[in-house]
């Protein structure tokens, strides 16, 4: 989303 | 994705069906800390809240829903299982862990990316990781005898850790946008955290002897 920073680690 | 990362990631879940194994084969979880199963748990309930607003991958996906019941399974059976219950070790699993619990939450309301609800439950789950396997180490310290299913739950889980520190570093160089400060130094402050056990298991390893931890 455009909010949010994507989190690609899990 | 790089090869550290995905090595990480493979070691988490090596350690995680070892210990179902432990719990499934054995019928017993002595040696495994309830009150760590329950942080990690807490863990990622409150890490994959991102389930519900991102899709990043299907192997995203099914990695943290794989994580989230897994560490769900093992609290319920440690808790209510009749035959795994009898032998969880309560009265050597004393770690406070509520003062974990308190302190990674005040730390995720004063240092976070972002003041937001998920993003301060993303840094609450940062650091609550990080800390963690103490109960879990505490516990061992206390039994001294380590058996060899739970030694080596406590070996891969390190060493996820470690992969990922390699991982960070490799996409610093790779990656110039990659800045994750807190899930970084959080990171380092977790695998120094089984410095001690590794030292332990090396030389066990090396003696080809069982683990034992001083007292």
């Amino acid at each position: 989303s455009s909010t949010r920073e994507v989190k690609d680690e899990l | 994705m790089n090869i550290f990362r995905f090595l990480g990631d493979m070691t988490h879940l090596i350690s995680i069906l070892i210990l179902l194994l432990k719990i499934y084969a054995t019928k017993s979880c002595s040696g495994i800390s309830l009150k760590t199963q329950e942080l990690y748990a807490l863990v990622f309930l409150t890490r994959y809240l991102d389930l519900f607003t991102d899709f990043i991958s299907v192997y995203n996906t099914v990695m943290k829903l794989v994580f989230i019941a897994s560490s769900l399974a093992i609290v319920w059976c440690m808790r209510n299982h009749p035959l795994v219950r009898r032998s969880y070790d309560k009265q050597l699993d004393t770690f406070r862990h509520y003062f974990l619990l308190l302190a990674s939450f005040l730390l995720a309301l004063l240092l976070h990316e972002k003041f937001a609800f998920q993003e301060v439950l993303w840094a609450f789950s940062i650091y609550l990781e990080a800390v963690a396997i103490l109960p879990q180490l505490v516990l061992l310290q206390r039994s001294g005898n380590v058996d060899n299913l739970t030694g080596q739950y406590v070996f891969f889980l390190g060493a996820y850790r470690a992969l990922y520190i390699f991982n960070w570093i490799y996409r610093y160089f790779i990656d110039p946008h990659f800045t994750r400060w807190i899930a970084c130094v959080s990171g380092l402050v977790q695998t120094a955290l089984y410095a001690d056990f590794f030292y332990y298991y090396f030389i066990s390893w090396k003696n080809n002897a069982k683990l034992q931890l001083p007292a």
